[in-house]
């Protein structure tokens, strides 16, 4: 899965 | 997104603001470290770079332009446009202690041996370490215009709002980073010094000074 660790922050 | 976050972004944002405000008022980059702007520019361009294969948010692709725009837009300010007002003699840090060690580390404490994870993980480490030239010339001239210890100030504002957005994160969506954890901890563990003469002095009225 690409979004398992999520970086989704800045 | 939480409120710690996006406060934390807001700070980012509000500190890139600073600067530039600083740099054109005075027409003067005195006081800034070209090397620790140059490592942020390094930084949000290893961590960015996913902006061409991962979508995430309007907010998080805008954020992420905005950045790297300027960042860069502030190592031009400084190399050309103000060139005669920065002195390299005082900004002597030498980055490769901090380069080569957050090569190194991003290459074994990583989540996923991948390329641009590496890149991801190396920029989470040097951001961690960027400011350092930064205060290492804060130390050396002893003192700092008001201007730039608001920048400071909210820069290391924005790292030490993740902290409370880790914790909140955790509790409510299950999610740990530790890699970015670690590395918020010592980031946000390196501006103590420099936020206790702000808040004691600054915030006081008083002038950014180092006791002899």
């Amino acid at each position: 899965d690409d979004d398992y660790y999520g970086h989704d922050e800045l | 997104m939480n409120l710690f976050r996006l406060l934390g972004d807001l700070s980012h944002l509000a500190s890139i603001f600073i600067l530039i405000h600083k740099i054109q008022t005075t027409r003067s980059c005195r006081g800034i470290s070209f090397q620790t702007q140059a490592l942020y520019v390094t930084v949000f361009v290893a961590r960015y770079i996913d902006l061409f294969f991962r979508w995430i948010s309007l907010y998080n692709f805008f954020m992420k332009i905005f950045f790297i725009a300027s960042s860069v837009y502030i190592l031009y300010l400084m190399k050309y446009r103000y060139r005669p007002t920065h002195d390299p003699s005082i900004d002597t840090f030498k980055v490769e202690y901090l380069v080569g060690p957050a090569v190194v580390l991003s290459l074994i404490f990583n989540y996923k041996f991948e390329f641009t994870e590496i890149l991801w993980t190396f920029s989470i480490y040097l951001e961690a370490v960027a400011i350092l030239p930064q205060l290492f010339m804060l130390q050396r001239t002893g003192e700092a215009e008001t201007i730039t210890t608001h920048y400071l100030a909210a820069l290391g504002a924005y790292r030490a709002l993740y902290i409370p957005n880790w914790i909140y994160r955790y509790f409510t969506e299950d999610v740990v980073d530790p890699i970015a954890i670690v590395a918020g901890l010592v980031q946000t563990g390196l501006y103590l010094d420099f936020f206790y003469v702000y808040f004691t002095k600054v915030l006081q009225g008083q002038k950014f000074e180092l006791p002899a």
